[in-house]
Formats: structure tokens, C-alpha cells, sequence
């Protein structure tokens, strides 16, 4: 772990009463390859490192601790910080509906994580209403049905000949006429390359003026975390990010990149297939994670 | 990087950022570093040579297998049950490989059946039942919620054995390799196909998201282990992540890259080319 490579990275700074310029390059390059093997992306890593080397120059080696121990808090504190907020809570939009818009590429979890939020939600009493717009992946319809089943929450659907704009439009509509509290688009899965899907996306977007757009990210993506939250977030503005598939073992960098390239905070955190597995992002426990 | 005289100092860190950009990974960029500056050192090769010597050792790295003895050419042997396996984590596109692979078959004149032994998942048995009618081929599932997988698994063969099929593909549950009882059921459902089917040409197969970073060689050490995998299947690379953890997995374990998925069509499959991978990954 970071902590026995610096042990060895720090032997230079003993009997120092200060961590300097000099005695820091090698402890820094312990991090980087940390941040690196736990899936940071390079330049975010780099960012990061230059904010961490900043903090600890000149910072007084506090006599009775260990050097490697004081920086390891540097860093663990910096990661902590950029991290951002612990139970950033969802937004509420005055008159309801609140509009939610859900993102992201193939595959992350994104109607998963539709069904979650609506059982989330209900938990604060918040009653939901569901819209498929999916109208491409193969059953994609049938799966929101089916979840929205299993938690006993309506799901508006036009099958998969109407537009997905369209369906959004009307769906948001259904959710004013029935009184929902909160209205949840799931959207097909799109790479952030593809053009059309992505003028789409900010069609809904445009279509619908959500309360919140979530962009939805695998906790085991490498170093591409950085560049598509750019893209989503440069051509169709995100408000918040969920981090699914959290209880695998991977160390989850991707969270630091999409955080820092984005700015927007991580609401909820992804830690099971079951819909009740969702829980409110806690900055700490990421940083510990991502360190190792 | 390529110019006049050998490699430079800023061209090799500008190699190392683009291995480390493309999910290489810390040990093994390291690895071909170090190789490269060796041979660098050894023959004081200009840059444009150190370049086409980088794409050999990345290129020698993912066939490797094929001189341990797997086969170059990929495809199920006719006249004969062979079963394909298809394992991976959540959301990779193993039900979509498995619509392609059964498309590719019966274009390729193979009696194809698929078993649905995805019986967890909400619409999982409906999505790949789908997939089956667009290439016309007959999904054997279950009609009960929450089976047995491997009950599934065991009527599929049976079916498959009955009627002569040549290709038995098997769509799995996404699961995550450190969810034990979920790689119990795993090796459960190999048990009963090496048990019921043991004459067949087994593969199995691990899709790999070519978004994945470093988790996807543990995703394979696990895999590897419960399902005895044969080799490996690399999804949305029509995406801009590179795959480059691919390299480690191949290294590591010894598979093969049997395929290429990059869309989200039925024609979106193509066989692995080490040449394509690697010049891709460097462009
Ligand atoms: N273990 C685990 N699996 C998850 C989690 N979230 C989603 N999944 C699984 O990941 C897979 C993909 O989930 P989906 O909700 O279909 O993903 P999606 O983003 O809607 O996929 P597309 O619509 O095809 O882009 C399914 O097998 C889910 O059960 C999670 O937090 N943990
Ligand atoms: N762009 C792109 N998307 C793909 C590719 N393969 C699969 N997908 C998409 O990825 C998403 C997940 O695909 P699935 O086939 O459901 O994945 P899976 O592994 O069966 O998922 P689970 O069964 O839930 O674990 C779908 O939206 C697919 O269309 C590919 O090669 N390229
Ligand atoms: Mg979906
Ligand atoms: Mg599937």
C-alpha cells in the first residue's frame, strides 16, 4: 500500500524539520503510481500531485510524528477535500415535478440506478414517477417495467417507435397531471464520441429543463473516467454523478477524475445489483479506497 | 516523436504517458519500457525504428498464446457440439457478443442454440431472446423466476445434444469476481457443462470492457480460475478507450483475444488482429 512505499520514500526526510522541494520529488512519485494503479487519470493524477506538493512544501515536520505518516495525512486530507461533500443531497424542485435526467455511457448502471433513486426518494416520502426512453437496447423498456414493478413505482413508456425526445416531453407531462413528486428519465447508454446520441441527449435535455442530470459512471473505468465526463459535461452540462458497481474490489479512481474535471459533486454511490443498494456518497471512505 | 536520431528522453516519457493513457497499466508500461530502452541502448535504433520496435514487443506480447499452443483461427468445429461459455462482470455487453456470435454462426451455416441462464437480472431472458429472433436462432430459458441457472444450462445441453446443434452459446449473469457465491454459481454452471457435455469442444470466454481500467486483471485471475477460461473477448472499443488492460490479462494469464466488439449492432463483431490492436493504441 501507499503507506510501506513511502516508509522507504521518506527515509531521506528524517532528522529534516522540513519538507522541502528536494526531499519530496520521491514520496511524490510513490502517489502518482498509487493514483496510476488505482485508475486515476494521468493528467488528473499530475493536477493533483502539483495540488499535494504545494500543500506539504514548507509544511514543519511535526516533531513525534513519522515524516511518511505527516504527508500521507497531506495527501489523504488534499483527496478528501477534492472529493467534495458528503450527502450532497438531490435537488427539489419548487413547484414539482423535480426533473431528474439520467447519463452515461453503455452498460454503467444507468436504469439500475433510475429504480434506486426512485426507492431512495420514496424513503423521504418523495413519491416518483419513471420514463423509458430507451428505445434501442434490446428489452430496455421491459427492464424499467419490470424494476418499476418490483418497487411498486409507475413507469411511463411509449414503446420504442417514438422518439426518445418525445417520450420524455410526454412523460414529464404524465408526471404534472398525476402529482408525482419527482420525475426519473433513464436514456440509452451512448459513447460521448457519437454525435447524434449526444445531440440527442441535450435534445431531452433542452426538451425537459431538468432539475438534475446525473451522469452515471462505473467505479472500474480507467482512464477514459476523465474524458467522457468532459464530454457530458461540456455538451450537456451534468449537475451530479453516480458511481455504480462499488462493491467490487476495484479501487475506483475514476471517482477523483470525474469529480475534477467536472466540479459537480458524487451523490450516491452504487453497491449491489438489488435496487436498495444504494447508499450516500461519503468523501473518506473514497479517498482511503482510491489510496489504498 | 519520430524525427531525426534516436529516441529522445522527452519522445520515451511521451511513450510512457500514451501506454499509461491507454489503461497499460504502471507494471506493465514499465515492463515495455524497460524492453524498449534496452533494445534502444543495444542497437542504437533512430526513432521511427524504436517505434515499429515498441508495436513488435506489444504485438509479440498479446500472441503469445498462439505459440503456447491456442489456435489462431477461431471458430466452432463443425459436425460437433461445441459449447461457448460467456462470463464476465455487470454490463460489459456479454448478451449483445452472444446476439453477434449467433449471428456470425448461422451466416457461417452452424446449427446455433443459445441458453438464457441469466435468471436473476430484471428482462435479462427477454433481451437475449431478442437478440436469438434476430438471427433466427431458438433461446432455450426457463420459464420460472429466479431458477437455477444451472438448471438452465443442463436442459440447453440436453436440447442442444437432441438436436444436433454445432454451436451451444451460454449468456451468464453479470457478476463481480469478488462476490463468492456468485463465482461458486459460476463454476457450478462449468461443472455441469464438463459433466453433462464432456465430448463437446468447450470455450469459455471473458468479456472484457475495453473501458476498464486495472480491475479488469483481477476480473480475469478470478475468472480464470472458477470457469477455466479459454479465452478472452474485448467489448466497445468503437469507444475511445483503448483496451490497453487487455495487454496485462493476455501476458498474465496466457489467453487469447478471440474477438473484437465495437458497436451496438449484430454485425459489430470481428476477430482479434494483434496489428489492429496495436496500432490503435499507439495512434
Ligand atoms: N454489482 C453491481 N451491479 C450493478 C450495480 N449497478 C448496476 N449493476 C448491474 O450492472 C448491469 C448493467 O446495469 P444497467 O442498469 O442495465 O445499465 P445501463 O447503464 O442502464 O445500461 P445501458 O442502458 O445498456 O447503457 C446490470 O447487470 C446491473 O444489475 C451496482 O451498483 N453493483
Ligand atoms: N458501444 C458499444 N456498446 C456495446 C458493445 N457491446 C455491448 N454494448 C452495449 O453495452 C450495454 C450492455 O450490454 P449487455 O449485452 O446487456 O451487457 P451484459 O454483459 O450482458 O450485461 P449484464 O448481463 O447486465 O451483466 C448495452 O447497451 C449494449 O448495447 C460494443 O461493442 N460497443
Ligand atoms: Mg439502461
Ligand atoms: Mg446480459
Amino acid at each position: 500500500a501507499l503507506a510501506e512505499r513511502l516508509e522507504s520514500a521518506w527515509k531521506t526526510l528524517r532528522g529534516q524539520d522540513k519538507i522541502t522541494e528536494n526531499n519530496i520529488q520521491e514520496a511524490l512519485r510513490e502517489v502518482r503510481r498509487a493514483l496510476l494503479e488505482a485508475d486515476v487519470n494521468l493528467q488528473v493524477a499530475k493536477d493533483f500531485i502539483e495540488n499535494v506538493r504545494q500543500r506539504a512544501i514548507g509544511a514543519e515536520v511535526i516533531a513525534g510524528v513519522r515524516p511518511d505518516q505527516q504527508f500521507i495525512k497531506i495527501v489523504y486530507d488534499a483527496l478528501v477535500e477534492v472529493m467534495g461533500e458528503s450527502h450532497s443531497p438531490l435537488a427539489h424542485g419548487e413547484p414539482p415535478p423535480t426533473i431528474i435526467l439520467m447519463a452515461g455511457l453503455q452498460g454503467t448502471g444507468k436504469t439500475t440506478a433510475t429504480a434506486k433513486l426512485a426507492l431512495h426518494l420514496r424513503k423521504e416520502r418523495r413519491s416518483t414517477l419513471l420514463v423509458a426512453t430507451d428505445v434501442y437496447r434490446p428489452a430496455a423498456i421491459d427492464q424499467l417495467i419490470t424494476l418499476g414493478r418490483q418497487i411498486d413505482v409507475p413507469v411511463f413508456e411509449m414503446g420504442t417507435a417514438v422518439s426518445p425526445v418525445e417520450i420524455a416531453r410526454q412523460g414529464v407531462a404524465k408526471a404534472k397531471e398525476l402529482g408525482v413528486d419527482t420525475v426519473i428519465i433513464d436514456t440509452a447508454g451512448r459513447l460521448q464520441i457519437d454525435a447524434e446520441m449526444m445531440a440527442e441527449l441535450a435534445a431531452i435535455k433542452d426538451a425537459v429543463q431538468p432539475h438534475e442530470t446525473l451522469l452515471v459512471v462505473d467505479a472500474m473505468t480507467g482512464q477514459e473516467a476523465a474524458n467522457l465526463t468532459r464530454a457530458f459535461h461540456e455538451q450537456v452540462g451534468i449537475t451530479g454523478a453516480i458511481l455504480t458497481k462499488l462493491d467490487g474490489d476495484t479501487r475506483g479512481g475514476a471517482a477523483l477524475s470525474v469529480r475534477q474535471v467536472s466540479g459537480q459533486p458524487i451523490k450516491f454511490i452504487g453497491v449491489g445489483e438489488k435496487v436498495e443498494a444504494l447508499q450516500p456518497f461519503y468523501p473518506d471512505r473514497l479517498a482511503s479506497r482510491i489510496l489504498g | 516523436i519520430v524525427g531525426q536520431g534516436p529516441l529522445s528522453r522527452d519522445a520515451i516519457e511521451e511513450i510512457e504517458m500514451l501506454l499509461l493513457q491507454s489503461d497499460v497499466g504502471v507494471k506493465a508500461t514499465d515492463r515495455i519500457i524497460a524492453a524498449l530502452q534496452t533494445k534502444i541502448r543495444q542497437e542504437i535504433l533512430p526513432a521511427d525504428q524504436a517505434i515499429a520496435y515498441l508495436k513488435e514487443i506489444l504485438r509479440d506480447i498479446l500472441d503469445r498464446p498462439f505459440e503456447a499452443g491456442y489456435r489462431r483461427d477461431f471458430a466452432p468445429k463443425k459436425g460437433v457440439l461445441n459449447i461457448w461459455l460467456i462470463a464476465g462482470v455487470n454490463g460489459v455487453g456479454k448478451t449483445t457478443t452472444i446476439g453477434k456470435l449467433a449471428h456470425i454462426a448461422t451466416q457461417s451455416g452452424y446449427r446455433c442454440l443459445i441458453a438464457a441462464a441469466d435468471t436473476f437480472r430484471a428482462a435479462a431472458t427477454e433481451q437475449v431472446k431478442i437478440w436469438g429472433q434476430r438471427s433466427d436462432v431458438e433461446v432455450i430459458a426457463n420459464p420460472g423466476k429466479n431458477t437455477d441457472p444451472a438448471a438452465v444450462v443442463f436442459d440447453a445441453i440436453g436440447a442442444a445434444q437432441a438436436r444436433g446443434t454445432e454451436l451451444l452459446l451460454v449468456d451468464t449473469a453479470g457478476r463481480l469476481q469478488n462476490k463468492a457465491n456468485l463465482m461458486e454459481e459460476l463454476k457450478k454452471i462449468r461443472r455441469i457443462i464438463d459433466k453433462k457435455a464432456g465430448d463437446a469442444q468447450i470455450e469459455s470466454l471473458l468479456v472484457l470492457d475495453a473501458t476498464l481500467g486495472q480491475n479488469g486483471l483481477r476480473q480475469a485471475q478470478v475468472f480464470a480460475e472458477a470457469a477455466q477460461l479459454t479465452g478472452v473477448i474485448l467489448t466497445k472499443l468503437d469507444g475511445t478507450a483503448k483496451g490497453g488492460v487487455a495487454l496485462a490479462v493476455v501476458q498474465e494469464l496466457g489467453l487469447p483475444i478471440r474477438f473484437i466488439g465495437a458497436g451496438e449492432g449484430i454485425k459489430d463483431l470481428r476477430p482479434f488482429s494483434s496489428f489492429e490492436f496495436v496500432e490503435a493504441l499507439l495512434s
